[in-house]
């Protein structure tokens, strides 16, 4: 099971579809302060089912739709696919490729599809569980986590070791 | 519940303990279940002692010195249950060249059964890569991606990636 | 004291603004007392807008740019009350090459009033300096001091400081 | 009103009398990770008179007189002197040099000291006051709190404000 690809449509500062093709490997993400490489992780850990907006650096879900520039205006929708490798047969569903994708629109709706199906949040995490792949994970380490795994607060670090267990 | 985490706890503890002594060519490490009666609930403590140095607990240990730690601990848990993927947002950055070095060997080993996304600014980080994103932001607040080849007589980071669209 | 106070926050809020717009090469940042009525007491908001994006509230900023506002903020204050000596602990880690040339371009600016004493593992930030020590701790756990010059020939931290004695 | 040099004593991984000589301009402190940079910082912060262990990463005021290695066993006092040129005038003492000096043993017996002359901490504090020299003030920027100006806690950042005031 490995990633493929991710596509990203209107989310943070992605206005126009972008897709990043992942290969096996080590891929490495670079580029000046400010210009999307966190907003890149922020999009896969959305697409896993992320609920906190806190986690997404926003305080409301909403705050992940292209809010618009000094040039551009506000989008109503961002869109986020995780296209998956299931060869290996691990996700418990019958196809080779499983793309898992998320919506969301100002109004405030939600969508989740797999393979362009619509499903449930919940149908999202079961067909994840147990993989490793999850929002919650110790497979997404985001800016400034590092320095709380060692806090003083030894709650902190709690979350990991459950997650592997 | 708890029979599991304790086992899997213990699996984590041993494999922090080798994955630290290959970071820190040398010292020892250690996790902790505060109060073992209790697994689901206990805090859990972490000491670490860097090879040659006195154990003084973890708030006395570096910037650099805890965040490879923290990565040692991170790796250890990939070792009980390797995700398929894992994204680190510049882990390396209070790394110095060295310790980025054994950092990204330690990626290297994992390679094979984890398929890495590293965001950073280190320029060691960006040669170690298989392959490399950036992202860049032309139009002001939108994100763009553009796959990208190193040029070693250009040092800046920003001019590094222009030539390539 | 609450004029004082006052008085102070108001001519660091314009320093801010106007090294803030410096650091970003325009945008736009404020600060501002929640209750201006209890000076003292009162909690402090800071707004920070880079160029050409919208204003999305300080949490959405990347990590860099947090980092150049809180140098902006700080650099603000030394306009108000310059202290004699300033000592910063890898302020750098986060910024880019090209927001590093910009804070640096601060310090060359204040230097001549404040004398700067920056920790640092970011070469454009050592060649810049005026002297460079060195720390080395060849017995374990004894930190030693050394007087340094740059060789430009050996990127590697390590070897870039073991020729001087 | 400049820095000259700090003396430093048996101060965590100083065990050895190590100078520090201060030129005008800006000076760069670079090395490895864990070999002692932070603690140059923290010995300033303690020279001018910190009394909160937790800034100096202790539990325990003691826990700055150098503890041992693995090699060498632990010092029982810590000694840091703070030369400062007053040709200026600006401290307000008749000397042009100006030397203040902390020790700490392990009794937990203290000594401050001011040109050689035992004082008390108040003295110290006395003779430092509204110079912008001062543990507290905004001349010391340590690891990781240019990211707490930023926190969402607005007192975080007040102590700056009232600083300059
Ligand atoms: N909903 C949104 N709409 C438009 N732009 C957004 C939105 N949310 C965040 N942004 C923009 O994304 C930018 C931050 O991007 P990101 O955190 O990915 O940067 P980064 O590449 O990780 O930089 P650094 O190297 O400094 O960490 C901010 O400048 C912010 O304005
Ligand atoms: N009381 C003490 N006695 C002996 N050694 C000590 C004492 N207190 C701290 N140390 C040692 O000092 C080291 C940390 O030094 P310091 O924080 O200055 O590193 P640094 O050069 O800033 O590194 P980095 O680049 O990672 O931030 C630790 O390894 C610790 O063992
Ligand atoms: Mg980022
Ligand atoms: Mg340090």
């Amino acid at each position: 099971m490995y990633l493929k690809r991710i596509d990203i449509s209107g989310f943070k500062s992605f206005p126009d579809p972008t897709t990043v093709l992942f290969d096996q490997g080590v891929t490495s993400v670079v580029g000046p302060n400010g210009c999307g490489k966190t907003n890149i992780l922020d999009s896969i850990r959305w697409v896993l089912g992320e609920q906190r907006p806190r986690l997404l650096r926003g305080g409301r879900m909403e705050e992940v739709i292209f809010s618009g520039t000094r040039q551009r205006p506000p989008l109503n929708m961002a869109e986020v696919t995780m296209v998956i490798d299931n060869h290996s047969g691990r996700l418990a569903v019958p196809y080779s490729e499983v793309a898992v994708s998320r919506r969301l629109f100002r109004s405030g709706e939600s969508e989740y599809l797999i393979n362009k199906t619509p499903c449930r949040l919940k149908d999202v995490y079961d067909l994840l569980a147990d993989t490793g792949f999850g929002s919650h994970s110790y497979s997404v380490i985001g800016q400034g986590m590092i320095d709380s795994l060692l806090s003083d607060n030894p709650e902190d670090r709690r979350f990991l070791f459950e997650e592997a267990a | 519940a708890g029979e599991r985490f304790l086992a899997t706890f213990e699996a984590a503890r041993l494999n922090f303990q080798s994955v630290f002594t290959d970071l820190f060519q040398g010292g020892e490490a250690d996790v902790r279940l505060l109060d073992p009666e209790n697994p689901l609930e206990s805090p859990i403590e972490i000491y670490a002692r860097p090879r040659g140095k006195k154990a003084l607990g973890i708030r006395h240990l570096s910037g650099g010195e805890r965040a490879l730690t923290a990565i040692g601990m991170l790796f250890g848990l990939y070792l009980v249950k390797p995700s398929p993927f894992c994204i680190l947002d510049e882990v390396d950055a209070p790394l110095d060249d060295s310790n980025t070095g054994r950092f990204l060997r330690l990626v290297e080993r994992f390679k094979t059964k984890t398929q890495f996304v590293i965001i950073t600014h280190n320029k060691l980080t960006m040669e170690c890569a298989d392959n490399l994103y950036g992202v860049t932001m032309e139009q002001p607040g939108v994100s763009r991606l553009v796959s990208v080849r190193l040029n070693p007589d250009q040092p800046e980071e920003e001019t590094l990636f222009t030539t390539i669209r």
